[in-house]
């Protein structure tokens, strides 16, 4: 564990955790893509089925059981809580578009041919496309509430934490792992837009459509 | 090489 995983790590649970409030304080999903959260909780499920198999660390144990947890508890909230706050007509991102193609990339490259291995591949791969229903739906209203942009400020940069956490482990570990760098330098970029908003904007974002 | 490495990262 070094410093900038341990920051990417609670800058996601903090994401992750911003989110679940902002929807159950507001009691409201508006602006938020429920798609985006049915691909986090499907990121989660198929990367965390290792929890069956091996224990790594109390630490890793607990965060993939928040993760989990609150992922699905984020998308109960918005499709069966708060149904009626959700901005159904904004949020068509054809998701099918992503999970096909990504599921198809996942048992052509990957570092193993076992089931386990390409549900983790697949996981990294969706996750670095996951937020693009919810940035779709952002450029469609022309904007976004202040917490949902810290939401995303957090998200975003978690990965970009954890790019330095590769650089850290190659240089003192030489661990090295070609998918999950490929996948989380995408997923930053991806960012980017966002991030350049965020940060000359302040409050208001509005993402040109 | 990667195998050494249990999956570690969340």
């Amino acid at each position: 564990m070094n410093i900038f995983r341990l920051a990417g790590d609670l800058s996601h649970l903090a994401a992750i955790i911003i989110l679940l409030l902002k929807i159950w304080k507001t009691r409201s999903c508006a602006g938020i893509s429920g798609k985006s959260q049915i691909l986090f909780a499907l990121v989660f499920t198929t990367r965390y089925l290792d929890l069956l198999t091996s224990f790594i660390s109390l630490y890793n144990t607990c965060m993939k059981i928040i993760y989990i947890g609150c992922a699905y508890a984020t998308v109960h909230l918005i499709y069966m809580k708060f149904k009626a706050t959700y901005d159904g007509n904004h949020d068509t991102f054809r998701i099918e578009f992503l999970i096909v193609p990504v599921g198809g990339l996942s048992f052509l490259v990957n570092h193993d041919f076992s089931p386990l291995e390409i549900l983790w591949t697949f996981s990294i791969y969706l996750e670095s496309v996951a937020i693009l229903p919810q940035l779709f739906l952002i450029s469609k209203t022309g904007e976004a509430e202040t917490i949902t942009t810290h939401y995303l400020f957090c998200l975003g940069v978690y990965r970009a934490l954890y790019l330095f956490n590769w650089i850290w482990r190659f240089y003192f570990e030489g661990f090295f792992d070609m998918i999950a760098i490929v996948a989380g330098v995408v997923q930053t970029i991806l960012y980017c837009d966002f991030f350049y908003l965020y940060v000359t904007k302040g409050e208001k974002v509005a993402i040109p459509s | 090489e990667l195998d050494d490495f249990e999956k570690d990262e969340l």
